[in-house]
């Protein structure tokens, strides 16, 4: 069969500039680290004492991935942080990671996309409202907070809006003029911040690549609330 | 099993999302 590649299914993941989080759910934990590495460890045994089967370390840039199996495979109790790596360890980088692995890294993946969903990257205070741009870039999600308690949510699929009244309207595609002129008049607010965002950010990015020590300026803060 | 962003959602992951966001109506 034609070979499939794991690029096909997912891109390398990107954990740069997130907070570090440990997140357990039934039969896996997923960390972000401090050192922005991403991991997956995955558990056995009853929920009195879990013990930590399999571990994959992926670099911050989804381009390596370092798999083990702690204790020679009989597993290590699962504590507050990955097991230490042993001596043998499996490193794989993106494009040669064995197919029994994809599942995995496409977990630690969509986690990864779902925190940088949320991790504000810009946030701008406009006249009206508190407007963060957030990391999942591509077509990064934006959220617009207005000070009289409206609230946008804009993705790349759909456009939702929360009146202060708390009535809210999910607009989808192109057509992104509201059901009223009071709506639109928010709608259009939104795009104009979202804009901003952009522009800052790509003048942002500029001055970050001439800097020779990769320090990042983001998250970064603009402006305040008048 | 599948990956369900919504497995993940409890109060701990979402008190971790409000910490990321800077002040001014969270």
């Amino acid at each position: 069969n034609q070979m499939r590649t794991l690029q096909e299914l997912v891109s390398p993941l990107r954990a740069h500039r997130l907070k570090a989080i440990r997140q357990k759910t039934k039969n896996a934990v997923v960390s972000i680290l401090d050192s922005e590495e991403v991991c997956m460890e995955l558990l056995k045994g009853s929920s009195v004492q879990e013990h930590v089967k399999e571990v994959l370390r992926i670099s911050s840039d989804g381009s390596t991935i370092h798999i083990y199996h702690p204790n020679e495979g009989r597993g290590f109790p699962l504590e507050d942080r990955p097991p230490p790596p042993p001596e043998d360890v499996f490193v794989y980088s993106f494009d040669n990671l064995p197919e029994k692995y994809w599942k995995k890294y496409q977990y630690a993946s969509k986690f990864v996309h779902l925190v940088r969903s949320k991790t504000p990257k810009i946030t701008l205070y406009t006249k009206y409202a508190k407007c963060m741009l957030m990391e999942n870039s591509p077509q990064a999600d934006v959220e617009v907070c207005f000070y009289d308690g409206a609230k946008i949510n804009k993705t790349s699929e759909f456009l939702r809006i929360i009146e202060k009244s708390g009535k809210s309207h999910t607009l989808k595609g192109a057509k992104m003029n509201g059901p009223s002129e009071v709506v639109n008049s928010y709608v259009e607010h939104a795009h104009e911040a979202h804009q901003t965002c952009l522009d800052l950010e790509s003048i942002i990015a500029v001055q970050e690549e001439r800097k020779e020590k990769r320090v990042s300026f983001f998250p970064i803060i603009i402006g305040r609330r008048p | 099993d599948e990956f369900d962003a919504e497995a993940f959602r409890d109060d701990r992951l979402e008190a971790y999302f409000k910490q990321l966001v800077p002040p001014g109506m969270q």
